[in-house]
Formats: C-alpha cells, sequence, structure tokens
C-alpha cells in the first residue's frame, strides 16, 4: 500500500519514487534504503518545492508531497547500466 | 525552466477537445474556453498558432478528461493527487494532454478550494510544447498545483524564458498580446451539448475490465480502476472494489508466472507475487502498477529478454520495461515485435537459454524467435506437443535455476521438460502450488495417463521406424527428422526418446565399468611395484662399501 496520498497509506518513499527523485529498480531490492540515498531524494525534491533542503522527512515536506500536482514524473528515470542476465 | 529536448517543428498546430467525461460542475463551454484561454498564454510569447478543430480527426493535440488507467503510460489517482500529464511534442501521441475527471475542477477565480481548470491547462500545455518541470516554484512548469489568480495570469520569466528558448519570441512582438489572438476555432461539427458531455451516475459495470484492449488514445476509458482510487474510491459496494482485494495465492488461476532476475515473479488481475524459494515474500501481492506503472491488469505474458529488458503481452499489444520503467513508445501493436510471431495473442513466452532462442507459446502451437533478426524461424509455428502432454495455451513458461528443464504452468498445475534429454519428464502435471508457491494442502493434480501401454512399458519405441541421431539441447524443435510432417509430432518425440534411451544406457554402462578398470590397473601396478622391492639384493656396491667400511673401522 505504497502510492496512496490519503492520510494512512501515504508512502514518502514510494513519492519519490513515482516522480523520479527515487530509482523505481530500487524495488528490485530486499533491503531498505540507506539513509543517504533518502536523504538525497528528499533533499532534491524540497528544493523543486522551494523548500529548505534538510533532507528530512519533515511535516513541510510531508505536507508538500500530498500537494495535488502533475502526474508526470520530475526527474527522467536514469539511464544506467541494465544487468543482462549473464 | 527545463526542456526535454523535444520540440514542434512547425509552428501552426492543431488541437480538438473530447466531450466525454467533461466536469459537469464547468459544462462543456467553459471548459473548451479556459483551455482556448491556456493556449492563447502560450502563444502570446511565441510564435506558435493554435487552431481548433472538432473532435474525431487528425490533430496535434488532443485535449480529454479520464479516470484511472486509460489507455495510456499513467494512471490517474481520483481526488486530491495527480491532477493531469500530457505527452511531449512528437508525432502519434505527441502533445496530447489528459485532465483527470475525478478532480474538484473549477474555474472561479475566487475558489482557491477546486483545481482551476485554466492553470491547469497552462501547466499541461507546457509540456506539450517541449516544457519539463521546472525548479523554479513560481514557475507555473513546477510540478505541483498552486493557486494564482487565473483572470489576470501572466507567464513566470522562467516558463517564457524556457518556451522561447524553443520557439523565440512572438513575429509580431511589439504588438500587445492578447490570450486569444492566435486561436482560430472551427465550430465542432458533432453535437456536444453539455447534457451530452454530462457522466451519469456511476455505474458499477463501467468498473469491470475491458477484455478487449483499447488502442492508445481511443474513447477514455474508466473501467480499470487504479490502485489508489480502489483504496480511496468512493462507491464501497461495487465490483470492482471486491474485485480488488487482494487475492491469495494459494487460489491458482494466475494470469502468468515468470522469472525476472532469476525470481518468481506471479500475475493474477492487478496484482503480483515475488516467490523466493516455495515462499512468497513480504508485502506481497502487490498491485502491478505501483511497480510497473503504465501496465494493464490481466496481462497474458511475460519475460527478460537476452538484453536483460521486461517483455510484457496482453491481447495485441507489447509492452517494453526497462526494470519498472516503461520504455518511451509502449505499448506496441504485437505484429511490430518481429516478423512472424502470433499477431492476435501470446500465452507464454520464455528466453531459452540452452539454445538462445526465445519461444512463444500461442493456442497449441509454438514459435521460435531469433532476437537477433527479430523473425520467427521458417517452419514455424510447429505442435507444442513437442514439448511434452502440456497443454494447449499455457499461462508460463521458465527455466530451472541450473537450466535443465523446462517448466511449463497452467492453472494450478505444471509439467517439466528435460532440456538435455529434450523430452518431457514423467509424473506430471503436478501442483505448482505446492512444489514453488508454499501452499500446505494444495491437492496434487492427477499424472497424465500414458495411453498406449506399449509405450509405457518400452517408452520411446515405435514399431516400424528407426531411431535417428539427435543433437542434444538444441530444442525440441531440431529433432524433427527429414520428410517428417507436421501431422504426426507425437510420434516424432516417440524416436527421440528412442535415440535418447539407448544412447543413455551404453553411456551408463562405460561410465561405470572405465572407473572400475582403472582401480583395478592401479591396484595390479602397485602390487608388482611391492613385489619387485622385496626380491631385489642391495646394490652391489653398496654392499662392498659396507664390507670396506667395516674392515677400515
Amino acid at each position: 500500500s505504497a502510492e496512496t496520498p490519503d492520510e494512512e497509506n501515504f508512502n514518502p518513499e514510494e513519492w519519490l519514487r513515482r516522480f523520479g527523485y527515487l530509482s523505481r529498480s530500487g524495488l528490485q531490492m530486499s533491503g531498505p534504503l540507506s539513509v543517504q540515498i533518502l536523504s538525497r531524494a528528499v533533499s532534491d525534491m524540497q528544493r523543486v518545492y522551494g523548500l529548505d533542503p534538510t533532507g528530512r522527512l519533515d511535516g513541510a515536506t510531508l505536507a508538500a508531497m500530498r500537494r495535488p500536482r502533475c502526474a508526470l514524473p520530475d526527474r527522467t528515470p536514469e539511464a544506467g547500466e541494465v544487468r543482462t542476465r549473464r | 525552466f527545463a526542456l526535454t529536448g523535444q520540440r514542434w517543428d512547425k509552428e501552426q498546430l492543431s488541437f480538438s477537445i473530447l466531450d466525454q467525461r467533461i466536469p459537469p460542475s464547468l459544462g462543456l463551454n467553459r471548459t473548451s474556453n479556459a483551455i482556448r484561454r491556456a493556449f492563447g498564454v502560450w502563444s502570446s510569447v511565441t510564435p506558435l498558432s493554435f487552431q481548433e478543430r472538432p473532435a474525431g480527426g487528425a490533430v496535434d493535440i488532443l485535449l480529454l478528461f479520464a479516470s484511472g488507467f486509460h489507455g495510456d503510460m499513467s494512471l490517474f489517482d481520483g481526488e486530491g493527487g495527480s491532477l493531469a500529464h500530457a505527452f511531449y511534442p512528437g508525432p502519434g501521441t505527441g502533445g496530447d494532454t489528459h485532465f483527470d475527471a475525478d478532480e474538484p475542477w473549477t474555474l472561479d477565480a475566487q475558489n482557491q478550494e477546486g483545481i482551476d481548470l485554466f492553470l491547469v491547462a497552462v501547466h499541461e500545455l507546457g509540456h506539450a510544447l517541449g516544457l519539463e518541470h521546472s525548479e523554479n516554484p513560481a514557475a507555473i512548469m513546477a510540478p505541483f498545483y498552486q493557486w494564482s489568480n487565473a483572470q489576470n495570469f501572466s507567464l513566470h520569466g522562467d516558463d517564457i524564458a524556457g518556451v522561447q528558448r524553443m520557439y523565440g519570441p512572438p513575429v509580431a512582438s511589439d504588438a500587445p498580446p492578447t490570450h486569444h489572438d492566435d486561436i482560430t476555432t472551427t465550430p465542432p461539427s458533432t453535437s456536444s451539448s453539455p447534457t451530452h458531455s454530462t457522466p451519469g451516475p456511476p455505474d458499477p459495470t463501467q468498473t469491470e475490465p475491458d477484455p478487449t484492449p483499447t488502442p492508445p488514445l481511443a474513447t477514455p476509458t474508466s473501467h480499470l480502476t487504479s490502485p489508489i482510487t480502489a483504496r480511496t474510491g468512493p462507491d464501497p459496494v461495487t465490483p470492482a472494489v471486491r474485485r480488488d482485494a487482494p487475492p491469495s495465492i494459494c487460489d491458482g488461476d494466475f494470469d502468468t508466472l515468470t522469472l525476472l532476475r532469476g525470481e518468481m515473479f506471479v500475475f493474477k488481475g492487478r496484482w503480483f507475487w515475488r516467490v523466493r524459494r516455495n515462499r512468497v515474500l513480504e508485502n506481497y501481492p502487490m498491485p502491478i502498477s505501483v511497480f510497473w506503472n503504465g501496465l494493464p491488469d490481466d496481462i497474458d505474458a511475460a519475460y527478460e529478454r537476452h538484453d536483460g529488458k521486461f517483455v510484457f503481452f496482453k491481447g495485441d499489444r507489447f509492452w517494453l520495461f526497462r526494470e519498472a520503467d516503461v520504455l518511451p513508445g509502449y505499448p506496441q501493436p504485437l505484429h511490430q515485435y518481429g516478423r512472424g510471431i502470433p499477431a492476435h495473442r501470446i500465452d507464454a513466452a520464455i528466453w531459452w537459454e540452452p539454445n538462445e532462442f526465445t519461444y512463444f507459446f500461442s493456442g497449441d502451437r509454438y514459435w521460435r524467435y531469433n532476437e537477433e533478426t527479430r523473425s520467427t524461424d521458417r517452419d514455424f509455428p510447429k505442435p507444442i506437443s513437442r514439448w511434452g502432454k502440456i497443454p494447449a495455451s499455457p499461462r508460463g513458461a521458465f527455466l530451472s535455476e541450473d537450466g535443465a528443464s523446462t517448466y511449463f504452468y497452467k492453472g494450478s498445475s505444471y509439467w517439466r521438460f528435460d532440456n538435455r534429454r529434450t523430452e518431457a519428464d514423467r509424473g506430471y502435471p503436478r501442483s505448482i502450488l505446492k512444489d514453488f508457491m508454499g501452499c500446505v494442502g494444495a491437492p496434487e493434480p492427477d499424472p497424465d495417463p500414458d495411453p498406449d501401454p506399449e509405450t509405457e512399458r518400452n517408452p520411446g519405441t515405435e514399431p516400424g521406424r528407426p531411431p535417428q541421431p539427435t543433437e542434444p539441447g538444441r530444442g525440441p524443435d531440431r529433432e524433427l527428422r527429414p520428410g517428417s510432417t507436421e501431422d504426426d509430432p507425437d510420434q516424432e518425440v516417440n524416436m527421440v526418446v528412442t535415440v535418447v534411451d539407448s544412447e543413455s544406457k551404453v553411456m551408463t554402462l562405460v561410465m561405470v565399468t572405465a572407473p572400475l578398470l582403472l582401480i583395478l590397473c592401479i591396484l595390479v601396478l602397485v602390487y608388482a611395484i611391492l613385489r619387485t622391492l622385496q626380491n631385489k639384493e642391495p646394490p652391489r656396491a653398496l654392499v662392498h662399501c659396507k664390507r670396506s667400511l667395516q674392515d677400515w673401522v
């Protein structure tokens, strides 16, 4: 239940993925994200939203994430190397 | 501002507004006027001009209202989430602009509670002209909605700089721009009264999935409920909500299953599971759209291609994903995937590592596909029975970890095919729920009875036909004897079994006797050496030396 923007199910990590601040390929990983990666993504989002880029998911940041917005992502998916089968 | 690198290569653009699902609170006329005003905002700062055409014809920019997944790459998520999206310039869908019909649209300049359609339209048309989201929070191209006075609206300097970077300033820059200067309107020929455009009361049947795929940007469809509207949707008693309850993996009847990056992914409806070592991972099932945004429900087949990309099939369309991101331009018609593949539907697909070909299964036939040439090989399709007694239209095919076996899935059963011996293993089907999903107590299906007792006693023998050599590991399609026909595929399989059986017996005999003979030879050699050492006297020189030493002492 990661993508619902309502109060109960709102998931900032999924929000960051959805709008391009975090790689969607990260969902392939089983473990949690590192604090550094998450903080960098939050800072990036805060900068775009005109907030102080603290990298912390504070109340203002969460409120900004819940604001209605355009469905297009703010960052295009990374065009990095993709692991091949072998 | 940020640019996408895409721009229109002409200065006169056409657009049309579909009148379906127009917000009833606004009506068609006010909605159309707001959109025209939004076009006027951009035309006032560029040399671009926009001409409105009746809906139904080919235009550069099509504007529509929709909800949920509506045939393109994006989902709408009900009120309060995503408002709209637009495609960047380009042929086909380039510039098309979609508004979420579920939002509380308004055009009341004093009402800051709703979402002002004009402001959102200006933003989306910025995308349609080639602008990305701006990092300037005050720009209209900032990604989030922010109210401003729509009556006295003017573009932010950042937005003007961005669009003029692409198209330059307006030609008649000395004339004061007005919002409607560069918009010509051709009245729609079709009747489009607000009455017609006003949606009626919610229709529960609209929430059922449509089995027939709709082409991209066809009439907007609201029947596919997004995972978000599913949880926050207004009507909790529609069939869609019942359908949204996460299913149990132990119910079986999956749409398809496949191995991606070596892990099993199981798809059913709008959900998927990840399964590892006979156990479903935590937090699954997960809606497909959470990971593969833009992929529809009820997919037919999926496989990991040799280059690591994921290919999904549904009906006569396919999607190409790099990890979780759909590649631009997809979905595409199935016939564009390659020459010769079944164009109507693919039931299962697998990149077959032993021979590095891809196999497609549809109905009771299968195709061998060359990824390099993007075409199926000649002499295909062939009967699916070459892979054993698997049923028609298998819903999944995947390799074992060591690549030694191929598994086929349908319903709650699976079949195993030995890739080295190129024959189907006996004792199948078995329960995939029990053996792969960890479902305790799942009933075991009855193994296929062998209809021919003679074959059971002496498998593979076929009276009157000599065995033919095979090419192990080249796939079941390689065992076709010269002169044989497609009409007797089972006989072909039997013939393969005969050859492989006799070869394997000889190999077993050699592999057992050769080491035994070697060990025997070594024992004999050791015995001979020991005997020789026991019988041999000390060297003459040593004896003499010993005597001389004794004398000397």
